[in-house]
């Protein structure tokens, strides 16, 4: 079974494509994954990839890997980058630039903001199907909540609230201190 | 799990090492750097959540079972991606388009006896709804494949500003603190050790995450916050929830609360009534 199982298998996967993105905002960027389901070798590795592009202060929203550690190599650019513990301290804060590699573990909050020429960057995950819990936007944590949750757990009003669940819907965003220097997709 | 991190000569029965009393409950952790627990790979927790106690929204490195050993609850899970179908119907005017009052993802009601899994990651929050202390035992299985940290067990909270129920220093201070008699809550802000995920985030960008003023911000990152793990929540938790929307409307036509066991009678009743109901001895579509 050797020779149907890997000698055929596909071995490659273009995410460089930018009309290959899975995640897409024209003002501030994009993302592209490879995982088992469009490379299947990788259920064997049990690896994954994604692809990353942040316009200028663009920011890709605070989220956690859920299955996975997330090394990071940037391709070109910069970007400040926090990346939070359980003890909610940035252990990491700071600005990474082109050749360098970041790693971001399993479960710790990060958020990145391109800054200057913009940000490229491809992140390489432990889990052939790596998720993503994202902290806000459409499909967050926060959004998932009950609004009473929220009230009694952050000490805010409905209208608070109802503003945190549903003012923002993307994952990526232009930085609203900058947006004048909004790039074109 | 190293076969050497299970050579020792005896075992003991163990008490809780570690205990932390929050505004609305008790959380006793036992020592995960026991060779017991090290041995087995997994780290163990019992929590009392009082009555209309919330214990925060957090998650952990590792997958968890809870039993429940008294009481009874309900259980907000979060799995990223999936939709909001607890939902409060519009009470906009007729034909007019506006947003729902609230909606979020399922809950699910527990009582004594029940088993809770949570895998890891998943963010979760447990509120007592019943009248009395509601106590659990969580053991996290650290040693999962599930969890690709190390194998010390890591609460991640989502909200509040929270003591760190796994930290073995958390003992040191909290046996010193007993000793020198000291203000427990004096403590906890000077050891500033511990807080839920948005502290460790810049303020600007937890406004622009969530296009919100810098004070929510403020709040969401917990500060000036010391209720601790577990809060008690102000009136009743307002939940969109099959079970609590019945009762309240029952509360409005003038009858009495009905406790849990009262409940459930009820719901079996009420399906055997529908199955009888039925011509083909079925649910009508």
């Amino acid at each position: 079974g050797l020779k149907e199982t890997f000698c055929a298998m596909r071995l490659k996967e273009n995410i460089g494509d930018p009309s290959r993105a899975d995640i897409f905002t024209p003002q501030a960027g994009r993302i592209s994954t490879v995982n088992s389901f469009n490379l299947p070798i990788l259920r064997h590795l049990r690896l994954s990839a994604e692809r990353g592009v942040l316009y200028n202060n663009g920011i890709y929203t605070p989220h956690w890997n859920m299955n996975a550690h997330s090394v990071l190599y940037v391709l070109r650019g910069q970007a400040r980058i926090q990346v939070v513990d359980h003890f909610g301290q940035a252990f990491f804060d700071g600005e990474v630039r082109q050749g360098q590699v970041l790693t971001v573990p399993q479960h710790h909050a990060v958020v990145k903001q391109a800054i200057s020429e913009g940000f490229e960057w491809v992140s390489f995950k432990t889990n052939d199907n790596a998720w993503v819990s994202p902290l806000a936007g459409r499909t967050s944590v926060i959004r998932a909540l009950p609004e009473a949750v929220l009230m009694n757990a952050f000490q805010i009003s409905r209208d608070q609230a109802q503003k945190l669940k549903y003012n923002r819907e993307e994952t990526f965003l232009l930085s609203s201190s900058r947006s004048s220097q909004r790039r074109a997709a | 799990r190293r076969q050497n991190e299970c050579q020792f000569d005896n075992l003991q029965a163990l008490e809780p090492d570690t205990r932390i009393q929050a505004e609305a409950g008790l959380i006793e952790s036992w020592n995960p750097d026991h060779e017991q627990f090290q041995c087995a790979g997994v780290a163990v927790v019992r929590r009392t959540i009082e009555p209309n106690g919330l214990h925060l929204p957090s998650y952990t490195n590792a997958p968890q079972l809870i039993y429940i050993v008294r009481g009874r609850g309900i259980l907000g899970t979060v799995f990223p991606g999936c939709a909001e179908t607890f939902e409060e119907s519009q009470r906009g005017a007729q034909g007019r388009r506006s947003r729902p009052e609230d909606r979020h993802q399922k809950l699910r009601h527990f009582r004594e006896g029940d088993i809770v899994a949570i895998p890891a990651g998943v963010a979760y929050w447990t509120y007592n709804n019943g009248d009395q202390q509601l106590v659990s035992v969580t053991l996290l299985d650290t040693s999962n494949v599930e969890n690709q940290l190390d194998q010390n067990p890591r609460r991640f909270y989502l909200a509040g500003n929270p003591e760190d129920e796994f930290d073995p220093e958390q003992q040191q201070h909290q046996q010193y603190q007993e000793q020198q008699g000291r203000d427990r809550s004096r403590r906890q802000r000077s050891s500033g050790n511990k807080h839920n995920i948005f502290r460790g985030l810049n303020t600007r960008f937890i406004e622009e995450a969530f296009n919100v003023d810098s004070e929510t911000a403020r709040r969401i990152q917990g500060q000036n916050d010391n209720r601790n793990n577990i809060i008690k929540v102000k009136g009743r938790l307002d939940l969109v929830s099959p079970l609590i929307r019945s009762s309240q409307e029952r509360q409005r036509e003038g009858e009495r609360e009905e406790t849990w066991e009262e409940e459930r009678e009820r719901e079996q009743q009420e399906r055997e009534r529908d199955w009888r109901r039925s011509p083909r001895g079925d649910y009508n579509n």
